[in-house]
């Protein structure tokens, strides 16, 4: 998955 | 990781870890909104599929098993415990939660950055999130007399979206290509249903005086 597609949030 | 959003996860942590002592300790949840604790539980459950497939960070993913794992215990107590669930009051505790849970999923079908199943159920814990508090705060204006930990636990959980508003602020600031309407808007709406209670705690501790939520 491209890094945009991470939530990297709680 | 920024200040902001260290103190908005820390917050939240605290207002579970609030919830949890208050439940075991004197294993009551007088005062506690079932159906908003079975919210959170959803929220998290949906927010959180990504917990195997996608590493971020040590520190990401122990919270998250932390927020899992408190979110469904406390369900499990206030439903299953011998102890506690008698001191649950589902007479009060009338807000047909179920309600709030069919919209968000339409709106999350409707407005999302993408079409994905996993982009669509984290979407719509966002906006679950936002409304979740809604049963507990109808709770709380229909007990009237809220005892300190219950008090404490919601005013940490709206402190910590507050807190995260900050962090999006300085994200924005900060990071060129940070941007996510879905998610300031929602964390907003969230913020704001806080408002009046924020504003009658306040006024409680300025004054020294009992908390009390108008009718």
């Amino acid at each position: 998955t491209d890094e945009s597609d991470v939530h990297d949030e709680l | 990781m920024n200040i902001f959003r260290l103190a908005g996860d820390m917050t939240h942590l605290a207002s579970v870890l609030v919830l949890l002592l208050k439940i075991h300790t004197i294993k009551s949840c007088a005062g506690i909104s079932l159906k908003t604790q079975e919210l959170y539980a959803l929220v998290f459950a949906t927010r959180y599929l990504d917990l195997f497939t996608d590493y971020i960070s040590l520190y990401n993913t122990l919270m998250k098993l932390i927020f899992l794992v408190s979110s469904f215990s406390i369900v499990w107590y206030i439903r299953h415990h011998k102890i506690v669930r008698r001191s649950y009051d589902k007479d009060q505790d009338t807000f047909r939660h179920y309600f709030l849970v069919l919209p968000c999923f339409l709106l999350a079908l409707v407005i999302n950055e993408k079409f994905t199943v996993k982009e669509i159920m984290w979407t719509f814990s966002l906006y679950l999130e936002a409304v979740a508090i809604l049963p507990q705060l109808v709770l709380l204006q229909r007990t009237r007399n809220i005892d300190n930990l219950t008090g404490q636990y919601v005013f940490l959980l709206g402190a910590y979206r507050s807190l995260y508003i900050l962090n999006w602020i300085y994200r924005y600031f900060t990071e060129p290509h940070y941007v996510h309407w879905i998610t300031w808007i929602s964390g907003l709406v969230q913020t704001l249903l806080y408002a009046d209670f924020f504003y009658y705690y306040f006024q409680s501790w300025k004054n020294n005086v009992k908390l009390e939520l108008p009718a």
